[in-house]
């Protein structure tokens, strides 16, 4: 995945996310695509999360899955999740559980519970640091006023990091795809290099929703894997999701 | 770039969404918080339940070339659903209300919703 929050000179937050998934669950030879994130497509869907005819929150998901990975609370914040790869990963905080050592959230129910019941991006980003978890993940969250923008690294205990939009500092973007911001990703997966670079080359006086889609297509960050491309304004509360396609030649991840 | 990793000068001008990296716009659909979480989610799951049915059955097909004995399945279709009752209001519910709106068996729609956590090693 690669997520990105951005802040634009008038001090508008745009977030916009790659959802990948299907990593070594079969590979077509024929077609050179991955088996399950082609069978991932047809169940992408936005929804309209609604209480006494109101929205509450927006989503882009897939069908049949009931949490959250990408979501916008109108007005108030936009967040989505990316997947932190662990030896301490999921598998132990599901044997926990089944064992019934229940203390942590599952990832998604917790995303999809900050989208439905969190009041502000300050208290969105309290509740993805502090609440125990059953697998490691990236929270990356975007608010409704200047600065408000971070990435959230978590072990399944701990914060471990929060690196947040820093304008004094030059940071007027941050961007996350599946490694620690403070270490070197995968020589063979870096899709961080390449965001950055056509991000810098964007520059903050561009930043728009249609200039990230133009980040978000550029392979690699656009790859085999990619089944979505979401684009989320929090001021207006729009939220428009893409399903998207990368012909050959094309990464694989 | 023709050989791995396959970079590529910076796109440009990409949207509107066009062109072979685009392969179609998401349908929008609405869940109704009010309604009772076994129900919530029977429009967008019987519009939607021929994918559902056909990446489920996909998925199998792939456990079932790890662990051609199938025992991985009934593993999951016997072990998983007893998760559904320790899951905190409404998740539980809604997994009951997708399994029954799809026809699918309810440990194969926990599976699917628990693919992150499993996923992370």
């Amino acid at each position: 995945c690669t997520s990105i929050v951005a802040e634009d000179p008038k001090g508008n937050l745009f977030h916009g996310r790659n959802l990948d998934f299907g990593l070594f669950m079969g590979w077509d030879m024929k077609n050179r695509s991955w088996i399950v994130a082609e069978q991932l497509k047809p169940l992408v869907v936005n929804v309209d999360f609604r209480r006494n005819n109101q929205t509450v929150f927006k989503s882009t998901t897939f069908a049949g899955y009931i949490g959250m990975l990408t979501g916008i609370k109108p007005n108030v914040f936009t967040l989505t999740m990316n997947e932190r790869f662990s030896l301490d990963g999921g598998y132990i905080g599901i044997l926990e559980w089944i064992l019934g050592q229940r203390k942590g959230m599952w990832m998604s129910f917790l995303t999809r519970s900050v989208l439905e019941n969190a009041t502000s991006y300050e208290v969105a980003k309290t509740r993805l640091a502090q609440t125990e978890l059953l697998a490691p993940a990236y929270f990356i969250l975007g608010g409704n006023q200047t600065g408000q923008g971070c990435i959230i690294t978590r072990s399944r205990l701990l914060s471990l990091d929060i690196l947040e939009i820093d304008l004094k500092l030059g940071r007027w973007y941050v961007l996350e795809t599946n490694y620690d911001h403070w270490k070197a990703p995968l020589f063979l997966d870096d899709r961080r290099t390449p965001g950055m670079t056509c991000m810098n080359k964007t520059t903050q006086t561009n930043i728009t929703l249609k200039t990230m889609y133009s980040v978000l297509s550029t392979k690699p960050v656009l790859n085999k894997l990619t089944t979505y491309t979401t684009l989320m304004d929090v001021s207006t509360g729009n939220l428009e999701s893409y399903i998207r396609d990368c012909p050959n030649p094309c990464m694989p991840w | 770039q023709f050989i791995p990793p396959y970079t590529e000068d910076c796109r440009a001008d990409m949207y509107p969404p066009k062109g072979p990296t685009f392969k179609g716009r998401v349908t929008w659909y609405t869940v109704d918080l009010d309604l009772h979480p076994s129900k919530r989610w029977m429009p967008l799951i019987t519009d939607k339940k021929a994918e559902l049915v056909s990446m489920m059955q996909t998925i199998k097909d792939l456990a079932n070339a790890f662990v051609p004995s199938g025992k991985l399945v009934e593993m999951v279709d016997k072990a998983l659903p007893f998760l559904v009752e320790t899951l905190p209001y409404p998740f539980g519910d809604e997994l009951r209300g997708v399994a029954a709106a799809s026809g699918l068996p309810l440990g194969e729609v926990v599976l699917f919703n628990i693919f992150y956590e499993v996923f992370t090693v």
